[in-house]
């Protein structure tokens, strides 16, 4: 009895439960931390557990997930086979609160999109014929999961409608690109200054990751922005 | 790996250096015509009858009064950044904060007033009035403050620019959330309240301007000119700061007009209170309905 009156109650937020299960039931709750950890809420969260939960969950789903897509109010995904030996870059659709989709070369000028170069996979060529591609889109929503020192700035940094997009090919590490991927993510006007600025989670950054714009360039519009970087 | 898209509002150290020198300029200018404001009022009093019973040049002095302390703090908070102790650097912030409330209660009490006077008009007789709407006035900001002491949210405050450079560190507000509570929200409150009244009020000055016989050739500017004094009186300038993340054009803007305030409530008193008062009856739709409101009272 008295060990029963000491256990405290299981907190997801925490992350040290369920870390690498990722069935719907332990999606959905560990995607409501998203909301929970917030400033005043912090010492029930784990940013670092729960953040590596979702980067863990990239190479869940290219090695060991059964499923083609994936569409939940908080994160969309596609998991597709490429053959290396593809002739034209390759475009997916990022459209919000829609499963990730290729485009046709005439639907080019989606708004959201990600166009992954015909080079990227050539130097995969000789290796493997083939490659598992995982495209996700998660919403981060409005708590300090995935705010880095962003947090820290107080000056009302954000991230761009709460919004990540998740690349992965397989299991490789792929750097240096010689020809960029481009993400295109579309917007609202914004005001002269508000400085944009492309950036990839760096798990290495940091006590428990941080954004990153090493190998990024930003290329701002008016209603739209590119962002090309070197790596995956 | 996660790639996203991050949006950072940014003011380069040129235009916070600019803004601050506009600020302490606009303030110290401020600070210098609250004070004639003020003086002048003093001797009006003793040597005008009407200014010992009209209520509305006791509201412009009083929200004169408080503005120039709002002044007087800024520029100590300013000036002495974080020297001192702890304790201090509290009260510094805690005097900051009750002397903006009450420039901001003294400015919807102004609106208030003008509710009374414009739309409302007939039965806005109140026992001890203007003894109510200065326990208001410096009351309710106290105990807003007691309150925000109590939680302890008084302390360091940093303004940060592009390179996350400190610019300006001061006694403000260490708790964000009491911040947007007692300082974003209250000013929020306000605005809206004096907004909904300029509102009316712009209604009535234009309806009544062009119903009443004299169509003369330069009314509506002076019904313009009317609405640009009151929009100063009841604090319409401080609603910019909504738009200040629209870019540091807003920004100098809502410097230059929030600081100099205190210049055009002393224009307006001037105008006001100085002339004849047959000059001003013909020439001003507000003191048309002050001496309206004078009648009511008696």
């Amino acid at each position: 009895d008295s060990t029963r009156r000491d256990e405290k109650p299981r907190n997801v937020c925490q992350g040290s439960a369920n870390m690498n299960s990722y069935e719907d039931f332990d999606l959905n709750r560990t995607a409501g931390c998203f909301s929970k950890c917030t400033h005043s809420q912090e010492e029930l969260c784990h940013l670092g557990n729960l953040q590596r939960y979702w980067l863990n969950f990239e190479t869940y789903l290219v090695e060991r997930s059964q499923m083609d897509t994936l569409n939940t109010s908080f994160l969309t995904a596609l998991v597709k086979s490429i053959n290396t030996s593809v002739s034209e870059d390759l475009y997916f659709s990022l459209t919000p609160s829609q499963v990730p989709k290729q485009m046709t070369k005439d639907e080019h000028q989606h708004p959201d999109r990600v166009r992954l170069p015909k080079s990227l996979f050539g130097s995969l060529k000789s290796s493997r014929p083939m490659v598992r591609l995982g495209i996700v889109v998660l919403d981060i929503g409005p708590g300090n999961v995935f705010k880095g020192s962003l947090l820290s700035r107080e000056d009302g940094s954000s991230v761009l409608n709460n919004r990540m997009v998740a690349l992965t090919l397989g299991h490789i590490k792929v750097t240096k690109l010689a020809e960029p991927l481009e993400i295109t993510f579309s917007h609202q006007y914004q005001p002269p200054n508000m400085n944009l600025s492309c950036e990839f989670w760096d798990a290495t950054k940091g006590p428990s990751g941080d954004w990153s714009s090493k190998g990024c360039s930003t290329e701002v519009g008016v209603r739209r922005t590119v962002c090309r970087c070197d790596h995956l | 790996t996660f790639f996203a898209l991050l949006l950072r509002p940014t003011l380069d150290e040129a235009t916070v250096k600019a803004l601050i020198h506009i600020s302490q300029a606009g303030c110290g200018t401020s600070m210098i015509f609250l004070a004639f404001t003020i003086v002048l009022y003093t001797v009006l009093r003793f040597s005008r009858q009407r200014f010992k019973s009209e209520d509305a040049p006791k509201i412009h002095v009083s929200l004169s009064i408080s503005l120039f302390l709002l002044n007087l703090a800024f520029f100590i908070n300013v000036g002495q950044r974080l020297k001192g102790s702890d304790a201090a650097c509290w009260a510094r912030g805690a005097i900051f904060h009750y002397f903006l409330l009450c420039a901001f209660t003294w400015m919807s009490l102004e609106a208030f007033h003008l509710y009374l006077l414009v739309i409302k008009v007939f039965n806005t007789y109140f026992s001890h009035y203007f003894l109510k709407l200065s326990l208001v006035g410096w009351v309710l900001p106290a105990l807003i403050v007691i309150g925000t002491g109590i939680a302890n949210s008084y302390g360091p405050y940093s303004i940060r620019d592009e390179k996350n450079v400190t610019t300006l560190e001061l006694c403000w507000f260490r708790e964000k959330i009491a911040l947007y509570v007692t300082v974003h929200g209250y000013c929020l409150i306000v605005f809206l309240f004096s907004a909904a009244v300029l509102s009316l009020v712009s209604w009535k000055i234009f309806t009544l301007s062009s119903a009443t016989a004299g169509k003369e050739k330069g009314q509506h500017w002076k019904g313009v000119l009317t609405l640009l004094g009151l929009s100063c009186l009841v604090g319409l300038p401080w609603g910019l700061a909504l738009l200040t993340s629209l870019g540091p054009f807003t920004a100098y803007v809502f410097a230059l007009f929030t600081s100099l305030q205190g210049v055009f409530i002393f224009c307006w008193f001037i105008i006001l209170y100085c002339p004849s008062q047959s000059t001003v009856t013909s020439s001003s739709g507000t003191a048309r309905v002050d001496h309206a409101h004078t009648v009511s009272q008696e």
